[in-house]
């Protein structure tokens, strides 16, 4: 589903510059789970969005759909259309900031991406209630962000993230905001998506998360310094 | 330090009425540290907000400074004036989002309550570079918020809350971002902060960190279910 070959991204600020990011190898394959830890600053966040093309490296491949013959299509190449298209209709995602627009209720922001991709309004509707009513958020779709506390934001954006049901979900800190039971809630969901076939890389603090994934990749100043599998959930 | 007695606020959403806080009482000794922990949507957030005089309960007292008669402070009867001096002084926060100024370096950041307070420019300056080493971002002090990690902006924060030595810190999800590692340094400042005689009320979702404190309240649908005192760290 995912292959990423010889990752490379720096920051560069004034004289300083930060290798956030050195020969990042990883593939993530349909219906895995993968969780991605690290300390603060070791480059979590600037590989999610170079995963999904919000920020560009300095060098190296992200190709999604490989084949057998290990073809498939390299999100660096592709025009700024054809990344938009990507991430509207195969990459759910999911930002450990920012996510929903102030402006719109919970349920035009979990709405908007079925909008754009042209989902007719019945399928639409019943899409957008379902999701909100399997976040626990039922009661609040008439809510704008700044009416809904921490956690109800986020579960907002887990919605949203899986209404046009991506072959992918880029995580990063999908639970930060949340309690342990809430936390719970959301792991069933994204166990579900993976039974169903879906694959979700996810970037995460929190080890008992990290536990219920297929594998467990560890980076620290910019490179994966270790990989395992994880314990059965 | 601080006594609330019957706090109790509402946000009326259209026609919905949530009660997001119902007769809250409790009280925070000098060199305690407390946590509030519960569910998302229990009323963390609107509790921090009503005791940082950033929103105003509907009912309810909010005392500061209780001497031996029980009197001190209340907050809900300042002026704005008067308030916005509370918090630059004597009150801490760490808010669950949005807490750094995007066109202000992290070093402007920190330094800029103890500038609105009128602190001397050398001892600002020493202040500034210690808090910013002990959050061990020394480093990155002429950075902007948006060239940080998230951890990082966190850290920031942290740093901002305390150049004015207050005497309550109010932290809401200080160590969210944060992994394991850097949670534990910056727990380390904050046991050492009680030592020195001042107060924290903390906002967690981690039962570790929760564990650390003195007390620990729990909070759910806007009311205290429980209170316990915590094992010994
Ligand atoms: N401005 C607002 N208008 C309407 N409702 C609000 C507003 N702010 C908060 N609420 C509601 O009040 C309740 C408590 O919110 P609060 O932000 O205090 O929860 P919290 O305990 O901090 O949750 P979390 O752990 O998710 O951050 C929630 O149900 C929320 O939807
Ligand atoms: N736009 C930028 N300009 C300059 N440096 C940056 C920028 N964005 C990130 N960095 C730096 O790159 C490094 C990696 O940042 P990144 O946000 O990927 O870390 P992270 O692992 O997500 O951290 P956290 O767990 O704190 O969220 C950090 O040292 C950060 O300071
Ligand atoms: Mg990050
Ligand atoms: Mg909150």
């Amino acid at each position: 589903v995912l292959k990423v070959n010889n990752l490379n991204k720096s920051y560069i600020t004034g004289n300083i510059t930060i290798q956030a990011l050195e020969d990042i190898n990883l593939e993530i394959r349909k219906g895995e789970l993968v969780a991605i830890v690290g300390p603060s600053g070791s480059g979590k966040t600037t590989l999610i969005n170079c995963l999904g093309a919000l920020d560009f490296p300095d060098a190296g491949q992200v190709i999604y759909n490989v084949n057998n013959n290990g073809e498939g299509h390299d999100i660096t190449e592709m025009k700024n259309q054809e990344q938009k298209n990507m991430r509207l209709k195969k990459i759910g995602l999911i930002f450990q900031f920012y996510n929903l627009f102030p402006v719109l209720t919970a349920y035009e922001n979990v709405e908007l991406p079925a909008l754009i991709a042209k989902i007719k309004p019945k399928s639409r509707k019943n899409k957008v209630e379902e999701l909100l009513k399997l976040v626990g958020l039922g009661e609040r779709i008439e809510h704008y962000p700044t009416q809904l506390s921490g956690g109800e934001q986020q579960r907002v954006t887990i919605a949203r993230s899986l209404v046009n049901d991506p072959l992918i979900l880029l995580a990063d800190e999908p639970t930060g905001e949340l309690d342990t039971e809430t936390t719970l809630q959301i792991m069933k969901i994204f166990l579900q998506l993976k039974d169903n076939g879906h694959s979700i890389l996810m970037v995460t603090h929190n080890d008992r998360i990290a536990q219920a994934a297929d594998r467990i990749l560890t980076l620290t100043d910019g490179k994966i310094i270790a990989e395992r599998k994880a314990g059965k959930h």
